[in-house]
């Protein structure tokens, strides 16, 4: 039942039009905070399937928690932006395989690895000055990693960043002019 | 001065050096659209008297613009031109408060826009809302199709209504209908589609144009219900907002095999997981 209280904080803002501001702005808090109650507890049922999902098989479920990032829109995942090693499993709910290219918001650079083990290509997008000036943005990561991933129908699949330790030379360039 | 041109295998989309959006191009179908113009203009809320319909004013329930002509929302602009091998883009800033970024991903059959606008300044008391157009050349007359909360899509036409003889007294407001997903225009031989990654309000107000409301910030109630005007200034300078358009060039056929698919990856995106991993690479595989 961990996802009835998103399903219900879903309906009551469907049902009353929460996104047209047809509200006071103390009521638009509270959905707000209904909505993100409903999310953390969505995130526990993500963590009880991939306990299931991600094992290999004969192995005990690892004990390293999955976590949402909310804030990638605004290129900010305070998780994960300075860390040394990380990854990031990425489901796709459709019945089609898919190609997807995907952002992950960072303060240094990373080698990052697809499924197989294979370095794949990801190139560091500065983030805009706009981006940087919202107010409530706290995250210091100057540049969004973006790299294409490859996902299974209604599966998933770990890409596996590594901070890069020493200058390497730098395999895809990245142009910009004002 | 050099022109920002971002191209894939699929699509090619030019930026003149003052960050005007000029083409898109369908390069597997000889398909081209140009653009006038696109960018963010704003209309004026009507303050109204917060009592009779005929003076009431805009509000949370009530779009009613003041005049029919929307403004620019700044007669410059400044662009940076991204070139990257997973993805091209062009981020053009019209103001302190509006920007959007054309963004073209390797393979892609679609261009991005991620727009933000915000905080809306109303330190002149005057109520703002914001919107996005798009001008093009696509001879679509006065007709347009949205979508109805993502299930039929229907045929409006502006100034008409096919059940009764409608009089036109918004000339903006009376057009604009729900956009849940989607919104196009077409002629013989092109359809201009964007798919929107919320509800938004949207009309084609000229032949070939398409406008979607992006944000408002108002300083009075409609006196509908709320007692509040549209203000969101808990922060005390407005939010910010910040979302997504997906434009597809294809001809009035196939394009509906292309936003279904299109929507579908829009709506059901792969649900990102971040964990933090003790482990170096070789003990982790």
């Amino acid at each position: 039942n961990s996802i009835f209280y998103l399903s219900e904080a879903m309906g009551v803002a469907q049902h009353h039009d929460a996104v047209s501001g047809t509200e006071k702005q103390e009521v638009a808090f509270d959905y707000a905070q209904r909505l993100s109650q409903g999310l953390s507890s969505g995130n526990l049922v993500i963590n009880q399937a991939y306990s299931r999902l991600l094992p290999k098989a004969g192995q005990p479920p690892p004990s390293v928690p999955q976590l949402l990032c909310h804030l990638t829109n605004i290129s900010e995942c305070l998780t994960v932006q300075d860390q040394t090693r990380f990854t990031v499993t990425l489901w796709n709910p459709t019945i089609q395989p898919v190609l997807h290219h995907f952002r992950v918001p960072v303060t240094r650079a990373y080698t990052v690895r697809d499924p197989t083990g294979q370095p794949i290509l990801s190139e560091l997008i500065p983030v805009s000055d706009q981006t940087k000036k919202i107010p409530g943005r706290t995250s210091t990561a100057n540049n969004d990693l973006v790299f294409r991933a490859s996902l299974p129908a209604l599966g998933f699949n770990t890409y596996y960043f590594e901070a890069k330790t020493e200058e390497e030379p730098a395999k895809a360039q990245v142009k910009i002019t004002h | 001065n050099e022109e920002c041109i971002l191209q894939n295998q699929n699509v090619r989309v030019e930026i003149d050096a003052q960050g005007n959006l000029g083409h898109i191009i369908n390069l597997k179908k000889s398909l081209a659209v140009e653009f006038h113009n696109q960018g963010f203009y704003w209309y004026q809320s009507f303050p109204g008297n917060n009592s009779r319909s005929e003076f009431q004013a805009s509000g949370a329930y009530i779009f009613r613009p003041v005049s029919a002509d929307p403004q620019p929302v700044s007669t410059t602009r400044t662009i940076t031109c991204i070139k990257a091998e997973n993805v091209q883009s062009a981020r053009i800033v019209f103001n302190d408060w509006a920007s959007q970024e054309i963004i073209l991903y390797d393979e892609a059959e679609y261009a991005e826009v991620e727009w933000t606008v915000g905080p809306i300044p109303v330190n002149d008391n005057i109520g703002k809302e914001i919107i996005l157009r798009y001008d093009t050349d696509v001879n679509s007359g006065n007709k347009f199709y949205t979508d109805a909360n993502g299930r039929e899509v229907l045929e409006r036409t502006r100034d008409y209504r096919p059940t009764w003889n409608y009089t036109v007294v918004e000339t903006v407001a009376g057009n604009y209908y729900p956009v849940n997903s989607r919104i196009w225009i077409k002629d013989q031989d092109k359809q201009f589609t964007i798919l929107t990654d919320r509800s938004e309000g949207g009309s084609s107000i000229h032949n070939g144009s398409v406008e979607l409301m992006l944000h408002r910030r108002m300083l009075y109630d409609d006196a509908l219900g709320v007692g509040e005007a549209l203000n969101e200034a808990a922060f005390g300078q407005g939010l910010v907002v910040r979302g997504r358009h997906v434009l597809f060039l294809e001809s009035p056929a196939a394009s509906a095999a292309y936003h279904r698919i299109g929507a579908q990856r829009m709506y059901m995106h792969p649900v990102a997981t971040y964990a933090l991993i003790p482990q170096s690479y070789p003990s982790y595989s």
